[in-house]
C-alpha cells in the first residue's frame, strides 16, 4: 500500500473472531500530514470491523485534536488499508 | 510522559502513550 507516513497495527492479538479489535496508530513521517502534526504519541483505540467506516475514527480523532482537519483523508485510508489487511488475512484462513 | 485517555463525545476511548523508539521509522 501506498506510505501514507502514519502506521497502524494491531494492538493485541487477532484470534480472527472477534469484530471489535484493539488498533495503534501512530505517525512515523510528519512530513506526509499537510497539517502541524503535535507528537501525540501512539493512539490505541477499539475498531469494529463490521459495523464501522474508518472515516468515523479519522474524524472522532480530528475531533479530539489529535490531527487537523486537513489530514483526515491520510488518517481515514491508513485505517482503511490496515483493516483491509485484517480482513483479508481472516478471510483466508476462513477459506485455506 | 505517560499514557493519556481521551475520550471523544461519541463515547471512544483513545488512550495514547509514547511510541516505542523500535516503532519509529528506521527501516
Amino acid at each position: 500500500a501506498e506510505d501514507t507516513g502514519v502506521r497502524v497495527e494491531l494492538a493485541e492479538e487477532d484470534d480472527g473472531t472477534k469484530s471489535p479489535i484493539a488498533l495503534r496508530l501512530w505517525v512515523e513521517d510528519a512530513k506526509k500530514l499537510k497539517g502541524k502534526y503535535k507528537d501525540s504519541g501512539a493512539i490505541e483505540f477499539t475498531f469494529d470491523l463490521e459495523t464501522e467506516v474508518s472515516e468515523t475514527v479519522a474524524q472522532e480523532m480530528v475531533d479530539s485534536g489529535f490531527f487537523l482537519d486537513s489530514d483526515v483523508k491520510v488518517i481515514s485510508k491508513s485505517i482503511r488499508d490496515r483493516v483491509a489487511l485484517i480482513k483479508w488475512r481472516r478471510q483466508r484462513i476462513v477459506s485455506g | 510522559y505517560s499514557a493519556a485517555l481521551v475520550v471523544h463525545s461519541a463515547g471512544r476511548r483513545f488512550i495514547v502513550s509514547p511510541v516505542p523508539e523500535s516503532r519509529l521509522k528506521d527501516q
